[in-house]
C-alpha cells in the first residue's frame, strides 16, 4: 500500500483545490519559510489522526478553514491510498456551524470512497493498515523528544503496547 | 498489561540499539527502564555512546548528536509497528552535511518497500529524493510546483 | 516598579515593530500586553503580519516566520541595553536561504559597533563573516583550528 | 570594549589548554556536530552569568570539568576584555572537593587580572560595564521565546526593569 494522492480544499493556506500525486519511493518537498510546507503534512494528520493529540497545530478546528476569502466556510482533505491496484478514498471534511453562543462551533464528516461513515469506521480502516498518526513526524517532534522528561517518553511505548 | 508492555519495550530496546549504530556507522547506545520490576513508576532513559567518546544521558550531548539519537528512536518504534508510508518534517535541522547525509542515506534505504515523504531545506537530503516538490506561496495562496529538479529548487530557496 | 516596566515595553515594543519590519524587509509586526492596566497579571503577546499575508499571533505562524519574529525580538531587548558584545549560537537552524541571508545581514551590519560571535553550519552566514574559526574534536578532546577560509571549512561539514 | 581572547583550561570538552583569540567585528564558528562549539558559549556563560538561571547545560558545576583524564579535579576559564588599550582579565575556577556526604561537592573561586575576588566583586565588574547572560542567546533559545507562554515572555522585560 502507498499513498498515492493528498486532495485539499481550503485547507489552511491551500486556498485553491489542491492535487498532489505522490509516487512510491522517497519523495522530498522543499520551498521557503510559511510557504505551506508542513500544512500538506498537518492536511495528512488531519486525515489520518481524528483523534490524535498531535493534532493540527491550529488549536480550534474551525482555523483549518481558508481565512483568505470571506465566504468559505469549510475546507476537506481526501487521502487516496492503493493497494495492489485497490484504491481507498479517505475524506474529512469541517464545515462552520456557528450558534448563538459558540461562534467556532463545527461539523464533522468522514467519507469512505465518497459514502458518509462514521468515525469508528474511519477509525477501523486506518487500524486495519496500520496507518496512524505515528506514520508522521511534525517539524520540531525531533527535539521534543530529547526535552519531554523520562517518563514522558515511556508513555510513547505505553501507547503503542 | 505489563507483559503487554515487555514486549514491546524489549523489541524497541533491541531496534534502538542496532539502527542507531547503523545509522552513525559506530558508537553504541541503549535504552534503559527506570524501574524495571514496576516500568509504570519510572520512565524511559537514553543512553547514547557517540563514536570514540563515553556513554552519556541525552542531555549531556550536543544539539546534533542529540537529534541523531531522537532519530534512531523514531526509526526504531516504527520498525516494530510500521506503517506503509512515512512523513518527516524537516527532521534534519540540527545536523551537519555528514550527519544529514546519514540520514537521508537510512530514508532512501528504507524506502525501498515504504513510501517516504521528506520535508527538507538541505541539499543533501533533496539530492538523495527520487521526486522533488516544489511549494510556493502567492497572495497567500500555496500551491505546488510538481517535480522539480535541484538547480530550480535553488531559486525557490537557496537550499541549505 | 510598574514606571519601570513601562519604560522598557514601550522601548522594546518600538525597537522590535522596526526591526521586525527592517530584518524582513517588509510586514508588520507589534507587541501587545494582555494586561495594559496591571501588566504583571497578564503576559506578552507577540502578533506578526509576515509580507503579503494577514497578521496572526506567533504559534499560527510556520516554523521559520516565528524564528525571524523571535530573533527580532531579541534583537529589540539588546537594543534597548546594549552590550559590547554578543555570542549567538545556530540562531539560523529554521531559515531558508533568504531568511539566513537576512539575518546575516542583521548580524554584518550591527558588527560595526558591536562585536558578534556566530556559531552556525549554514554556508550563507558564514560567507558574511568578517573570520571563520573551525572546531574539531579528537579522541574526545577538542581544538580549535584558526582562521579558516570557506573552502577550507567545506571540509569539515558540509555547510548547510 | 570587545572581547579579546577565550582561556578554556579542563572546560568541558576543552582537555588541553586553549587560547582563543578574537577580533571586533563578525567572527564565525564552525565545525562537525559535537566538536565543541557551543562549549565555548558555554565557557563564556560560565564567567559572565555566575548567577544566571542560563547557566551550563551540565546540571551539576563538576560535569563541567573535563572527564577524559583521571586525575583532572578543576576547570577554568578566563575572558579577556579589551577597553580603549586597557585589559580585564575575569578568570572563574571550579574545583572538585569531595565530601563523604556529598561527592559533587565543589569550590568556586573568581580573579580579576589574576588577584582573588568575590562573586560580588565581580557581578559589579560585569554590571558596570553591561555585560551579562543576556548577551549570549544559546542553541534552542529562539525557539525557547515561541515555546514559552505570554507571562514567562513578559517576564524578560522584568527581569530587565
Ligand atoms: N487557515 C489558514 N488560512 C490561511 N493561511 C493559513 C491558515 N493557517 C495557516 N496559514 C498560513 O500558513 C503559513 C504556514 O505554513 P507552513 O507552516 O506550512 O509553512 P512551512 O512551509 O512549513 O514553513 P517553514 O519552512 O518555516 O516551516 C503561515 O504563514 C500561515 O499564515
Ligand atoms: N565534562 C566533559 N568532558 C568531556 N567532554 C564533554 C564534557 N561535557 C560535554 N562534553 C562533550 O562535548 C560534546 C558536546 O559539544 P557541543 O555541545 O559543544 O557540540 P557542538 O559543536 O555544539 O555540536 P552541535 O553542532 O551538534 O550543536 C558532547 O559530545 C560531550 O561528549
Ligand atoms: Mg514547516
Ligand atoms: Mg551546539
Amino acid at each position: 500500500m502507498y499513498l498515492r494522492e493528498v486532495q485539499l480544499e481550503n485547507f489552511k493556506s491551500f486556498g485553491k483545490k489542491v492535487r498532489i500525486p505522490f509516487l512510491p519511493g522517497f519523495t522530498a518537498i522543499t520551498g521557503p519559510n510559511g510557504s505551506g510546507k508542513s500544512n500538506i503534512s498537518d492536511a495528512i494528520l488531519f486525515v489520518l489522526g481524528p483523534k490524535s493529540p498531535k493534532m493540527i497545530r491550529a488549536g480550534r478546528l474551525t482555523d483549518l478553514i481558508y481565512k483568505g476569502k470571506k465566504d468559505v466556510n469549510y475546507c476537506k482533505v481526501s487521502l487516496v491510498l492503493e493497494d495492489e491496484n485497490e484504491e481507498i478514498v479517505l475524506t474529512r471534511k469541517v464545515k462552520r456551524a456557528p450558534l448563538p453562543d459558540n461562534p467556532d462551533n463545527y461539523y464533522s464528516y468522514f467519507y469512505i470512497n465518497n459514502k458518509a461513515a462514521s468515525l469508528s469506521d474511519f477509525v477501523h480502516i486506518l487500524s486495519s493498515s496500520n496507518i496512524s498518526a505515528n506514520s508522521i513526524v511534525q517539524q520540531g517532534d525531533v527535539t521534543a523528544i530529547v526535552e519531554m522528561g523520562d517518563v514522558p517518553r515511556r508513555r510513547i511505548l505505553d501507547d503503542i503496547a | 498489561k505489563k507483559d503487554a508492555f515487555y514486549t514491546v519495550y524489549e523489541a524497541v530496546k533491541e531496534n534502538f540499539e542496532l539502527i542507531y549504530t547503523e545509522l552513525l556507522g559506530g558508537g553504541e547506545a541503549e535504552l534503559v527502564l527506570e524501574n524495571k520490576e514496576n516500568p509504570f513508576e519510572g520512565g524511559l532513559i537514553i543512553k547514547a555512546r557517540p563514536k570514540g567518546k563515553r556513554i552519556m544521558r541525552l542531555n549531556a550531548l550536543s544539539g546534533g548528536e542529540k537529534s541523531m539519537a531522537s532519530l534512531a528512536f523514531i526509526f526504531a518504534i516504527q520498525a516494530y509497528d510500521p506503517s506503509p508510508f512515512y512523513i518527516l518534517d524537516e527532521v534534519d535541522m540540527f545536523l551537519d552535511g555528514k550527519n544529514a547525509e546519514k540520514v537521508a542515506d537510512m530514508i532512501k534505504e528504507r524506502s525501498r518497500n515504504t513510501q517516504f515523504i521528506a520535508i527538507s531545506l538541505r541539499r543533501v537530503t533533496l539530492n538523495k529524493a527520487d521526486h522533488i516538490y516544489g511549494v510556493t506561496m502567492q497572495e497567500g495562496i500555496s500551491t505546488i510546483v510538481g517535480n522539480v529538479n535541484l538547480s530550480q529548487v535553488e531559486e525557490i530557496v537557496e537550499v541549505k
